[in-house]
């Protein structure tokens, strides 16, 4: 028996939108430690890992670990029928072949109840090692989205290079070049509007535009975003979610061939 | 712009 209440329903809703374009068809695996889903798009060139810790939902049950396949696609038709204010609870039973969502409004004059069928998916789990990055870059997330917007109508891969400068994002394509520096900022009014670069030893690294414009899916999600990168390493775009857990995304970089 | 690794290069299946 598995049922989640997150009185945050939009969080839910905003989740699937920052993962349907990467993701068609994924697991979702419970626990005693919370919702959580790895998955990687289909081409196997980006990652996206997705952890909502059981603290932060009103009520969790979950008897006993539990995968469910579900079409992301389909999962996000549901949670669009439910409204931004609205209580999402998800709710299974053992060996069920559905999952349902039930959507209530906040003054609980309207209950609806969703049930979607739920499918066999063959994933692999990737082990993710802890590693300690090169750089890490804190920035806006409406920033960073507005970027990777920008880059992508002149060119189709970014360098990111991390200096004692500052983030430097790069690119090129048959109208021209593009170079847009972002220098550390903490003289700001909120800590949100901060762009913070910890930096171990200079990196630079190339990567598909698309992919990080699909990452940027998640800025509802978060005003802040964390880059992550090292040379021999996919970069680490993650988005926290706020008192939940966060959505990382992992993209292999381009390499010298 | 260089060869798309994945991520199956970096990460390894449990």
């Amino acid at each position: 028996m598995l049922e989640l209440r997150l009185v945050q329903g939009s969080l839910l809703k905003k989740v699937l939108e920052a993962i349907r374009e990467l993701v068609t068809d994924a697991n979702f695996d419970c626990s005693a430690t919370g919702f959580s889903l790895q998955a990687m798009d289909s081409s196997h060139v980006a990652l996206v890992a997705l952890l909502l810790r059981s603290e932060g939902f009103e009520h969790y049950r979950c008897d006993r670990n539990l995968s469910m396949g579900m079409n992301l696609n389909n999962v996000s038709k549901m949670l669009r029928c439910a409204g931004n204010n609205d209580i999402i609870t998800v709710k299974a039973d053992d060996g069920s072949d559905t999952v349902t969502f039930m959507f209530e409004s906040p003054n609980q004059d309207k209950i609806a109840d969703f049930e979607m069928k739920l499918m066999d998916i063959d994933s692999e789990h990737l082990g993710i090692p802890d590693a300690e990055y090169q750089a890490i870059v804190r920035m806006p997330s409406s920033e960073f989205a507005r970027i990777c917007k920008d880059l992508s109508s002149i060119g189709d891969t970014v360098i990111i290079s991390v200096t004692k400068e500052g983030v430097k994002f790069s690119t090129a394509g048959d109208i021209g070049t593009a170079n847009i520096v972002c220098r550390q900022n903490k003289t700001v009014d909120k800590p949100e509007e901060a762009t913070i670069i910890e930096m171990q030893e200079p990196v630079s690294l190339t990567f598909a535009l698309r992919y990080m414009n699909s990452f940027t899916k998640a800025t509802p999600l978060s005003e802040t975003v964390t880059i992550s990168l090292s040379s021999d390493l996919p970069v680490v775009v993650e988005y926290k979610i706020a008192e939940m857990g966060y959505i990382r995304f992992y993209l292999a970089p381009k390499i010298e061939e | 712009g260089g060869k798309q690794s994945t991520i199956t290069n970096f990460f390894r299946k449990v």
